[in-house]
């Protein structure tokens, strides 16, 4: 969900 | 990964290096507000407290400890190494202008009322204005060291490259994160007038200095 994939930036 | 998001992430790491070099080889912070130093401080140890609880893969992990590695070593040098050097009469700028209302803001927009979520958020709000008391240091001295200027730009492009980075993930992977993408998108516009000023003075050799 877009919560969680949103992480894989810095 | 694409390249916009792998070029951004490393004109950001050009970035804190420049200024990491510039304050360590000259032995001061002259020209450098420590109170933009201390906001990106607080940028990198709010969004990063997922290091914590997720692993998602050896390059994010590097990158987000060498930021805020950096990032305090930058304090450090500010506040305490080359204190006699740091210019505060010209770092008026006032954090808690920008604090306390993107704290507020952050509690009433994000994607999930949860403690790591809302710092998450509170980060991108912080990021996307972090760097006015710098711009306020220059805009008040009317000038600024062109290493200070290399810095700028490369922490402008950085964000104008996430930028092009989201518009490709839109296409390709109809991803997007609107708390993201509004954040960048008002963090590029403050750099603009910046960016103008660099291209039209400092490329062409001369220091940047505003008009009286």
């Amino acid at each position: 969900d877009a919560i969680h994939t949103k992480h894989d930036e810095l | 990964m694409n390249l916009f998001r792998l070029a951004g992430d490393v004109s950001h790491l050009l970035a804190i290096i420049i200024l990491l070099l510039k304050i360590w080889r000259t032995r001061s912070c002259a020209g450098i507000s420590g109170k933009s130093q201390i906001l990106f401080a607080l940028v990198f140890t709010t969004r990063y407290l997922d290091l914590l609880t997720t692993f998602i893969s050896f390059y994010n992990t590097t990158m987000k400890v060498i930021y805020i590695g950096c990032s305090y070593a930058t304090v450090w040098m500010i506040y305490a190494k080359f204190k006699a050097t740091y210019d505060s009469n010209h770092d008026t700028f006032r954090m808690e202008f920008l604090v306390i209302p993107i704290a507020a803001l952050s509690l009433l927009v994000n994607h999930d009322f949860a403690p790591l979520e809302i710092l998450w958020t509170f980060s991108i709000y912080l990021e996307s204005v972090a760097i006015l008391p710098q711009l306020f240091m220059v805009s008040k001295t009317g000038e600024a060291e062109t290493i200070t200027s290399h810095y700028l730009f490369a922490l402008g492009l950085y964000r104008a490259l996430y930028l092009m980075n989201w518009i490709w993930r839109f296409f390709a992977e109809g991803f997007f994160d609107l708390i993201a993408i509004v954040a960048g998108l008002v963090q590029t516009i403050l750099y603009c007038d910046f960016f103008y000023l660099y291209i039209t003075k400092v490329l062409k050799g001369k220091k940047l200095s505003l008009p009286a």
